[in-house]
């Protein structure tokens, strides 16, 4: 089973064209082995990615390096998924 | 099943497929004179693909479809579906709009379009959004279904990487989640209404989404739209934006609304259930009956219209 210990969810929101260029770039690159959740649509309009935990730092940096803003939508997805899964658990004992 | 029927069933929480098919089994059996079971193919994996239609009679009478959970991870959508259903069988006869489309159209209820993908998400990777067909010639799995429509196929916002979360597949209806649903609605032939159920987003969209050229009837579609958020939005305040699929989300080609469309179905929606960015696809169990319930009545506003404006 897949876990997803550490990975998070960022939201970035592109402000202008170069930086929606640089989300479609970033879409684009395997290496980050990115899992976008909300594609990248427009200016302003947000992008959600989840990145795993050994590429966070990376995908910090560059877009920090490309002075893109973002924030953190989920800081650790195994968490949330834990929890979804003890209350299945839970109402199937119910 | 557990649930011995479908009044004790857990609408609040989410549940596997084989509970799904359980609760299926239990509607039916409950209510043999309004629903029956199709199964109108198979999945890649071998999986059922049933639809449940709710019907008073009549002989191929108009009707509206609607489908959730063609992407696996959205898991709102499939809740949400276990709840229209019997929302669907609880109002027949209370609700009077309600009562009054169902005396007159038949309605098509598939719950899981992509079972594969669904499974996978509650066994092995719980972010699975395509099918689980492999791809010749490729190490990555999977087909994502809303690419694969004969509209527009394989044009910009899809992509023929099979690695990609959006690749379209090898042809226009070359996967058979989506080749049973065409071949159920050209031989039904009178399919009216085609809704799809997506979530995140909070959206409400239109054909067309592979082309900007507005859809000859998009003034109607328009204001139905805003009578639709608006129904919505008045139990909770969920806010919806609603227009194109090109206008208000992203191109893209192959999608099931615009090839609904293009078939003569003129009232042809995708929803985006909640939330805009806070859970995403991991929305709370306590959310899906709220959920649910605001959705209805979009699908409501939208079934309504449907009826009062036959074509």
């Amino acid at each position: 089973k897949k876990t997803f210990e550490g990975h998070q969810v960022l939201r970035i929101i592109p402000k202008d064209d170069a930086q929606l260029s640089l989300m479609k770039n970033l879409e684009d690159m395997n290496e980050f082995e990115l899992d976008f959740w909300r594609g990248v649509t427009g200016v302003s309009m947000p992008v959600d990615v989840r990145v795993p935990i050994h590429n966070l730092e990376s995908v910090k940096m560059y877009l920090e390096a490309q002075n893109t803003e973002y924030s953190v939508m989920i800081k650790d997805l195994q968490v949330l998924l834990d929890r979804e899964q003890e209350e299945m658990k839970s109402a199937a004992r119910a | 099943s557990q649930h011995r029927n479908t009044d004790s069933f857990d609408y609040s929480s989410y549940h596997t497929l084989s509970e799904i098919y359980s609760f299926q089994d239990m509607l039916v059996a409950e209510n043999p004179n309004l629903v029956s079971k199709i199964v109108i193919g198979q999945s890649y994996e071998g999986r059922p693909l049933n639809v449940l239609k709710f019907s008073t009679g009549g002989t191929n009478r108009p009707a509206i479809w609607i489908d959730n959970g063609i992407h696996s991870r959205e898991w709102i959508t499939q809740a949400s579906g276990i709840w229209f259903a019997k929302k669907i069988v609880t109002d027949y006869g209370t609700d009077p709009t309600l009562t009054a489309i169902l005396d007159n159209m038949d309605i098509f209820l598939e719950m899981v379009i992509n079972p594969d993908g669904f499974y996978y998400t509650h066994t092995t990777n719980r972010l699975w959004r395509k099918t689980r067909k492999p791809n010749p010639g490729s190490s990555c799995i999977g087909v994502d279904l809303n690419r694969n429509w004969d509209a527009d196929f394989g044009g910009p916002g899809a992509s023929s990487y099979p690695c990609s979360i959006t690749y379209s597949g090898p042809s226009a209806h070359s996967e058979s989640e989506v080749k049973s649903i065409v071949d159920f609605v050209k031989s039904h032939g009178n399919i009216k209404a085609f809704l799809s159920v997506h979530s995140y987003s909070q959206l409400l969209l239109y054909p067309y989404g592979y082309t900007m050229t507005p859809a000859e009837d998009q003034a109607e579609l328009d204001s139905l739209a805003l009578k639709a958020v608006t129904d919505l939005a008045s139990l909770y305040g969920t806010t919806y934006t609603y227009g194109s699929f090109f206008d208000a989300l992203y191109q893209g080609s192959g999608t099931s609304i615009d090839w609904a469309y293009n078939q003569g179905i003129k009232y042809a929606y995708t929803l985006e259930q909640r939330d805009t960015g806070t859970y995403g696809f991991l929305l709370p169990a306590n959310q899906i009956i709220p959920t649910a319930t605001e959705t209805w009545l979009a699908l409501m506003a939208i079934m309504d219209h449907t009826y009062q404006n036959p074509y």
